[in-house]
């Protein structure tokens, strides 16, 4: 069943990043890779946290978060001017 | 602005504020809607070349070139992905693919924040004067992360990404959304990497007053910025068929109505909907208001837009009153027709005189700035209140600033009401909320950050806050324009900002990003927990006792139990332990503690510390024994260090639980 997706920050813990991954660009797509083919990243993020942007359905970022070196895959939040 | 810098002293007191030429070192950052380049408070006129660190740029997009920056607006840049992933590609019909803003919050706050000066400023001729914002020879760097649709936590951390590594000095953000553990609040994980950077971030705190535990952006790294009043009014005047004259406010520019009085009717008496009373879109019917003032009751809707709900029907003017919730808060708006805006009383006051005639009259009048309105500042009703709903030892709001009627810089693109139908244009805008004070005080840490920039986010932020007054000149409590009684620190924080008093605090209190990571482990934070925010490895040392009353805040929130089943004489005690860093010359400061209620002991160790040289710093303890009482007592008190000379003033907040 296709189920509606919706877009989370995922937090990685660069300090699980596999010797065998060159950078962790790759890592982090290889990653994603896992839980969707069709998944992509639609920013990266190095300052503020290391991680990215996706859309996914609730079981994959259900199974995203059970990855290896995945800290943390939070729902965006909207905000408004106040 | 055209008020504040005065209001503030800014603009008696020049000669102890930085060289221009050391603040425009400091880049201002705002996360919002854009910006309108083409605004004179955007003129670089005086100013030298960019700061060699800046690394930001110009962003290249839909009506907006690389010559729209300039040595004022140096950096814009626009952050969309997020916001299109989820609604789909931007209507370039209705709103721009690049930092520019069409919607003028955006233009507003950054102005406010950092415009340049600008002799005969005013909306429709109100708060007339030279606008300028709070350091206005700082640098402006904006990014555009809100859009039609919202701002998208996915854009907002894209922002504040690029800010860091652009190299912005201050980031201002009037947003806010749901209120979520640390850990999960996408921008205090990203406001906490831009502390950690050395950042001051300062937030608006939301406009969900009066209600208490209503804040937003309430994580300790960041500077929570509450709204107060100004000194100045912009009124207009109602006069009813039996005589009685009263006094609301508008910024209604246009043709006035004549002397004569008009047939007035409340808008529940002209509708056939149950919330005619709102005047809400379609639900007047023509017949019943054409030709004649109508009286709306504010909420449902945009206040404005009530306004032109009642044009649109026929009618003449409106009378928009407050309900018992907004109190006595008078917002003025640029409405699209005759209008005042009258507090709770008055309006219950029109209403009774509604429903005794048989054929009630009124006319408006519209009547112009006013300044030197006392008592001022007061709490504005609007402003979100604590105690803080994530951290409840942590008192929030920090402060407040002016952040009713303000005159700031407006976008070309959209008008003053922000109403499709409202096709007038304006350089500058009148507008209220938190959004409006949260840029008052980034401005005015980048004072500070120029005449200090060796100073931490912490230090900057305490000086704002421990120099913040909470109390008029008479002594008497800041008041409350929701109740019209003194309000507390779950209301205004340390008080009212004053940037006179903050360049020159004596002491502060400081804080690193152990503090921080110390802060999260008495939270209980697991190590991926304090990973997440502080992306730091850290495990919190289970032989150690972290207690939130140790972290180095600037003021005091004291959450304590009732004792259930207990008679009198059952007390509790908490220690509270602080540490000043003195940022003045060698001097001793002796502690003063006033407070309202007996039943709290307030015992501080040592009563006086000594301080010889710069950056020394001393501990002291503040000891509170408490009685038990009644869940939802709350009471208050300050605690004050002094040399004779600088007062480094705390609130306290004790609450029942």
């Amino acid at each position: 069943r296709q189920q509606a997706k919706r877009t989370y920050i995922v937090q990685m813990d660069k300090s699980h990043k596999p010797a065998s991954s060159d950078d962790h660009l790759n890592w982090y797509d290889s990653s994603l890779k896992f839980v969707s083919d069709s998944a992509d990243m639609f920013y990266t993020y190095d300052n503020v946290i290391s991680g990215f942007s996706t859309r996914l359905t609730e079981e994959e970022a259900q199974l995203l978060e059970k990855q290896p070196g995945v800290l943390s895959v939070l729902p965006e939040i909207r905000y408004e001017l106040h | 602005t055209t008020r504040t810098p005065e209001f503030l002293g800014l603009g008696t007191s020049e000669a102890i504020f930085p060289a221009s030429d050391k603040v425009s070192e400091v880049v201002i950052g705002v996360l919002d809607t854009g910006v309108w380049p083409e605004s004179k408070s955007f003129d670089d006129t005086g100013l030298g070349p960019v700061p060699a660190s800046w690394k930001g740029e110009c962003q290249v997009g839909k009506n907006f070139n690389s010559s729209s920056c300039n040595r004022k607006l140096i950096g814009a840049r626009f952050f969309s992905e997020g916001y299109e992933r989820s609604f789909g590609p931007i209507d370039e019909n209705v709103e721009s693919r690049s930092p520019r803003d069409e919607e003028g919050h955006g233009t507003h706050t950054s102005t406010t924040a950092a415009g340049s000066a600008v002799a005969d400023a005013s909306l429709f001729g109100f708060a007339s004067g030279t606008a300028r914002g709070m350091a206005t020879t700082a640098r402006v760097a904006i990014y555009k992360v809100c859009w039609l649709g919202g701002c998208f936590g996915t854009d907002i951390l894209a922002g504040i990404e690029q800010a860091i590594k652009d190299g912005v000095n201050v980031l201002s953000l009037s947003i806010g959304g749901s209120l979520n553990d640390y850990s999960k609040d996408t921008v205090a994980i990203a406001a906490f990497a831009a502390t950690a950077n050395g950042i001051v971030v300062s937030l608006s705190a939301g406009n969900g007053g009066p209600s208490s535990g209503s804040l937003a952006n309430v994580a300790p790294w960041m500077l929570t910025v509450g709204a107060g009043t100004l000194d100045r009014d912009f009124p207009a005047y109602v006069s009813l068929g039996n005589g009685q004259k009263y006094k609301g406010v508008s910024l209604y520019g246009g043709k006035p109505l004549s002397d004569e009085l008009v047939p007035i009717v409340y808008g529940r008496n002209a509708s056939n909907s149950t919330s005619g009373n709102l005047c809400l879109p379609g639900s007047l019917v023509p017949g019943k208001v054409a030709g004649k003032i109508v009286l709306c009751d504010r909420g449902g809707n945009a206040r404005a837009q009530k306004g032109q709900v009642v044009k649109d029907a026929g009618g003449l003017g409106m009378i928009l009153s407050n309900t018992e919730s907004y109190g006595e808060e008078l917002v003025a708006d640029a409405h699209v027709l005759p209008t005042s805006t009258v507090g709770h009383k008055i309006g219950d006051l029109i209403k009774a005189y509604i429903h005794s005639e048989a054929n009630p009259t009124a006319t408006i009048s519209q009547g112009s700035t006013q300044i030197g309105i006392q008592p001022s500042p007061v709490v504005a009703a609007f402003s979100s209140r604590g105690p803080n709903p994530i951290t409840p030892e942590i008192l929030k709001p920090d402060l407040i600033a002016p952040g009713v009627n303000i005159l700031a810089g407006w976008t070309g693109a959209a008008a003053p009401t922000g109403l499709d139908n409202d096709k007038r244009r304006v350089s500058f805008n009148i507008i209220s909320g938190t959004s409006m004070s949260c840029p008052h005080v980034s401005g005015l840490a980048a004072l500070i950050k120029a005449a200090q920039p060796e100073w931490s986010p912490a230090a900057i932020k305490s000086a704002l806050m421990t120099t913040a007054y909470s109390t008029y000149k008479n002594g008497k409590t800041i008041e409350d324009v929701a109740t019209g009684s003194p309000s507390t620190p779950f209301d205004y924080g340390a008080g009212h900002v004053d940037p006179v008093a903050a360049l020159d605090p004596g002491l502060v209190y400081d804080a690193t990003v152990e503090d921080y990571i110390s802060f999260l482990c008495a939270l209980n934070y697991s190590a991926e927990q304090i990973k997440s925010v502080t992306k730091k490895d850290y495990t919190c040392d289970s032989t150690k006792t972290y207690s939130l009353g140790d972290f180095n805040y600037p003021s005091f929130a004291v959450p304590l139990q009732t004792a259930l089943g207990s008679g009198a004489g059952v007390s509790s005690t908490v220690r509270y332990t602080r540490t000043l860093t003195n940022v003045g010359a060698p001097a001793t400061y002796k502690v003063k503690v006033s407070s309202e209620i007996s039943s709290v002991k307030i015992l501080v160790q040592p009563e006086s510390l000594s301080f010889n040289e710069a950056y020394e710093k001393k501990t002291y303890t503040v000891t509170f024994t408490a009685a038990s009482l009644p869940s939802g007592t709350t009471s208050f008190a300050r605690l004050e260090w002094s040399d004779g000379k600088h007062i480094v003033g705390s609130p306290i907040a004790f609450s029942w639980t």
